[in-house]
């Protein structure tokens, strides 16, 4: 199937908060996901893996600046109840790539992930939809890594830059 | 914002591959997936997080079952490589909960975890997009994750399986 890359773009100022050691049983997300709702703190990507034998849970996801201080209330409390801990890092940006067709993920995977890598940036999360890939990135590499994919596509006039929030 | 959740879904047959301890340095994902598109092994899924000291990263990503056997056999040799290793779950399913806005994530996180904990569903894995939210869960718990989660929006008729490819 023909990948149809339709364009490309940058958050910029993204905070990334990772609970590790999480203990893997039902009910544990619901817990955490709802401390979070009820705390008003808005959050834009989830991603959770899991460890090789099972027992724990990694779960990393992303907020606004703006709720960091919010977040570190309540996070700090569910891990001393969860009895796992948590990590922040700021300076994040997001760079993604959109496009359209089955295959979208392997094949432009490749084409992203080599452009990035030929420009020295480091990859630190991924995550994708049906018609998306994205990449957390230090911010200082943010606007050279829009560049380097947007030409990696050939996207021409195509690429954005989202509005900062 | 309003919260509206249009529609979950259920995709069945999916085995997923986790690639540990992989050096965390610029141009290592495109290694990866280079070798996996060369194998032509089409990739759903890709969710990577880091370790604490940001050492490693842990690289999961999600194939159909007829792709299993040529992913294991260029999966192996990779790890050889890169002096990581793999580890790979069979027998899974993803249950997603499509919707629109902004706040989407945090609060309907919270719905469909709560939904899934009340069923004693665990979840492995958690990816989100702008629009969706999906679990890896156990694929013995599919139709009833589908149907608990379709409850817990009020769906009504809205909920849908995909069509298993
Ligand atoms: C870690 C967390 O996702 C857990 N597995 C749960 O189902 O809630
Ligand atoms: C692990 C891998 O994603 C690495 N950080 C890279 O940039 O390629």
């Amino acid at each position: 199937e023909r990948i149809v890359v339709r364009g490309c773009a940058l958050k910029e100022h993204i905070a990334r908060i990772t609970l590790r050691d999480v203990p893997n049983k039902p009910g544990v997300a619901a817990n955490i996901f709802h401390t979070i709702a009820s705390g008003n703190v808005v959050v834009d990507d989830i991603i959770q893996t899991i460890s090789d034998d099972g027992q724990y849970a990694y779960i990393a996801f992303t907020i606004e600046y703006g709720d960091l201080a919010d977040a570190k209330a309540i996070i700090s409390k569910l891990c001393n109840k969860l009895d796992c801990y948590e990590t922040y890092q700021m300076d994040l940006a997001k760079v993604s790539v959109v496009g359209i067709g089955m295959q979208m993920h392997t094949g432009v995977a490749d084409q992203m992930f080599k452009a990035l890598a030929k420009a020295q940036v480091n990859i630190q999360n991924i995550t994708t939809s049906e018609i998306k890939i994205s990449c957390l990135i230090d911010e200082a590499h943010g606007p050279r890594a829009l560049r380097v994919v947007h030409d990696a596509f050939d996207l021409g006039g195509k690429g954005t830059l989202l509005p900062k929030k």
